[in-house]
């Protein structure tokens, strides 16, 4: 049975598609073969890069790996109930094609509440939730008071998620390892960077998840889009621009590699 | 007639939000009534940073102005045709109502496409859309050849707001001002930023924008949340810490908007 790893925030931009990016360049580095599906069905942000990946193997012949592509596509009934079902009989083939020839599967989620994107999070054996070091990226985890910054209580993507692991617990499966991942993370300012931490710390008791460090704030995690190329990547394509901000990065993604503690993952 | 000014890009965390309630501070410091609709109604952020800055005016007693809210909810109507009617009528109401006391109407759209998004973009006289200095951003206005980095086609965010402007038209509108605003703009890494800059340069003649220089990335625009307050109130709250990140940012928004050239607004 295929490992399921889902990217979940409803929060826009907080790196889930640049996560999943990432990720699968470091699974397939291990040797392992990666199914991927895109939730966000209308900006396909990771399909995009992956899409612009495949046309720079082809135009310069470089050997890459390249993940197992699902399209997934809206149900168009106009009944809630049968589109409702139409998806989830769709998301089900989808896990199951992926299982056949997949020892990971990566599903990237919107920045919104979508039908897709709860039947990921049930399904999910590992959950990221990438964020922002920003209280308003927090905010969509739950409300803290803004006198005493206390937490007062889950908000709406909090909600979210515990609904799925409630239909997971249902369905009998064991429970989901809920990791939040710190992402764009300032080289300034520690006062910032120590209240979001703390209000984490504070946060992660109460609704069952663990923080792990994540990826600084680095151009080289966002300039290599056109060719679909990763900082990963850079050995196989002779480009060895081993600048001190490349280094830190490959050091983060294997930190947050190691900290995933994925089955048959050594790095 | 108020001057309506929409936040609108459906790529999630570009900063609409954040640009919101910036833009929302200058214009109130310039003497205008301000109204505000937060169209993101699961996550709100705009709104509850507004309702942190109303408990702060209440447990401190600082004067600080307040925007006029109107709060929108999704029609309920199971059927499609029934429930865009219904939201149709709810945000016209939504902009008459607002149009009675304020000079200017302030609307922060989701990082997603929905109906009620539409409408803010056929309404708007001026359409901001901020975006990261990435061309994974880019990616939602336009397509860009992989190996030429020429613009092969506009995306799901350019076609969007092409047909709100054809609905504008209809309506025997004057066209929008559709203004890209450049944030979260990286202190180095020149090379990026300048293929991003190209990359707009050549669209915007295309596809029909202007572009402005925008805000760099500053732990200031995000740090004051819970407070509710923006760098352009710290004069009243008596914190004058004057850092040289703070002056920069303070004047990052006065540019901003000094190209916005919005009507009795003088910087
Ligand atoms: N660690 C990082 N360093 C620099 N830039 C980053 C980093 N992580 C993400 N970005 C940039 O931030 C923006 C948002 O990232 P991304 O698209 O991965 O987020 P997302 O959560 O998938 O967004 P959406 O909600 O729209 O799907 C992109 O422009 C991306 O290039
Ligand atoms: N100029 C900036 N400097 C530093 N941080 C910023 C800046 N602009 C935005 N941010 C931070 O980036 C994140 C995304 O910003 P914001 O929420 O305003 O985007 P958005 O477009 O409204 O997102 P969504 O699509 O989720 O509505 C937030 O954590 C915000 O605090
Ligand atoms: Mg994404
Ligand atoms: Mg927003």
């Amino acid at each position: 049975m295929a490992h399921i790893i889902v990217l979940g925030n409803e929060k826009g931009g907080s790196g889930k598609s640049t996560t999943s990016m990432h990720l699968f360049a470091a699974l397939a580095r291990c040797g392992h073969q990666v199914g991927v599906i895109d939730l966000d069905l209308r900006q396909k942000s990771f399909f995009r890069y992956l899409e612009n990946r495949e046309a720079f193997i082809n135009r310069t012949g470089t050997k890459l790996p390249m993940p197992v592509r699902h399209v997934l596509e809206y149900s168009t009934f106009d009944s809630v109930a049968a589109a409702q079902a139409e998806e989830e009989a769709r998301f089900s083939v989808a896990l199951n094609r992926l299982d056949e020839t997949c020892s990971y599967i990566l599903i990237d989620c919107p920045g919104s509440h979508t039908r897709y994107a709860q039947m990921a999070h049930a399904a999910a054996d590992t959950l990221i939730t990438p964020m922002n070091d920003s209280l308003i990226d927090f905010d969509l985890l739950a409300r803290l008071n803004p006198e005493t910054g206390k937490v007062l209580g889950p908000s709406v993507y909090a909600e979210m998620v515990w609904k799925a692991r409630q239909l997971r617990a249902t369905a009998g499966l064991k429970p989901v390892d809920w990791v939040v991942l710190r992402n764009r993370i300032a080289t300034l300012n520690a006062r910032n960077k120590r209240r979001v931490g703390s209000a984490l710390t504070e946060l992660s008791k109460r609704i069952g998840f663990r923080v792990i460090p994540g990826f600084g704030e680095r151009v080289v995690f966002r300039e290599m889009f056109l060719s679909g190329l990763t900082l990963l990547d850079l050995k196989d394509t002779g480009d060895i621009s081993l600048n001190i901000s490349n280094l830190a990065a490959r050091q983060e993604v294997r930190e947050v590699v190691k900290s995933l503690n994925l089955p048959d993952v050594s790095i």
